[in-house]
């Protein structure tokens, strides 16, 4: 099925290569920071994890900034480079952003969605496809639940990053995303 | 089912994003090297077309040249950089590489592996996910033929790339790599 497909493409095309390197660039990342928190450093184990944001709507955006202004880019983690099918050094690039929490305090942490709900998304729009928006709901739970597994028994990802489910029925609520990501 | 959304995949978080640009960056490429076919330049528009290959064992190597020593990198396009689901200017990059033919003329094209099937041939070696050989070469050429339906009805995509599916039973006939890319 097509949710276990995609978790199981993230899992083995971008996160099993990624997160093993992660930590390297974020102490590479701190360095050219000074280890200055106030720089954007990303200090502690929460926040040099990769979170990954997956809305049950599947509705994915370029920039979280729009889905809650509280939430803004603030610079790239060092690139990583990797030959990978073919395609000579193919770029892999990770986004550090800041969270304003309620009280005004800055929190920093290496964020994105979860790519393929974008293909899950895309899908449901194609009327070749034919599957509609429960379905699609649907589609984001087994991708979610099948990726859980994936990384809980993997032992390069396991407590290198964060799945954050993000129930589109609260995102009516002001600041959701940014109260969601800082919530662990 | 898997190679249908994996196809899906490919098409919407990648072809449909890159082929539209293809042209522009094969002109900035070629302007680079004064549009000398020595050069490498891609002065056809078999040349400038994205090659896509896919091995039926889905057996993909990180080098083409491991497989066929006619083939050999040449250089990058230059890459085009977008933001995706968080991730700031997230990076695209095409290789292109000389292909020696049996008369020692070499020719130049952009060439890739279907890097999805990576995913069907790990998959398939999970016990969790328990497919077989037989099953992931059915899985590949299901894949195969979604995606070129997909391309087919897509206007951004048709006559951009061109899918080279390789049978593998012929994989250990010399040079069967180069003779297959140079065929069309
Ligand atoms: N956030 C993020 N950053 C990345 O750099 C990245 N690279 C891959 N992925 C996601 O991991 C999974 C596995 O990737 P794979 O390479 O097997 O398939 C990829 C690959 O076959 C192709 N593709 C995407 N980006 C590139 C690229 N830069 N070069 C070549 N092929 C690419 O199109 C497929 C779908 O891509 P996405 O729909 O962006 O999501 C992918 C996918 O869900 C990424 N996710």
């Amino acid at each position: 099925n097509v949710a276990h497909g995609l978790a199981w493409s993230f899992y083995q095309g971008y996160l099993k290569l990624v997160l093993p390197l992660l930590e390297a660039g974020v102490e590479q990342y701190n360095q050219k920071r000074h280890n200055l928190p106030a720089e954007g450093a990303l200090t502690d184990p929460w926040s040099s994890r990769l979170h990954i944001l997956l809305p049950l709507s599947a509705s994915v955006c370029a920039h979280p900034e729009d889905d809650d202004p509280r939430v803004s880019f603030h610079d790239h983690l060092p690139p990583m480079e990797m030959d990978r099918a073919g395609v000579r050094k193919r770029v892999f690039k990770n986004s550090v952003y800041s969270i304003r929490d309620a009280k005004g305090q800055v929190h920093y942490c290496i964020l994105e969605y979860a790519t393929p709900l974008l293909t899950l998304y895309q899908m449901s729009q194609e009327s070749s496809v034919a599957f509609g928006l429960p379905e699609r709901r649907q589609q984001v739970l087994l991708f979610y639940r099948a990726l859980r597994n994936i990384l809980e028994r993997s032992l390069e990802c396991r407590n290198r990053c964060r799945l954050i489910l993000l129930d589109d029925a609260r995102a009516g609520e002001p600041h959701f995303l940014s109260s969601q990501i800082l919530k662990d």
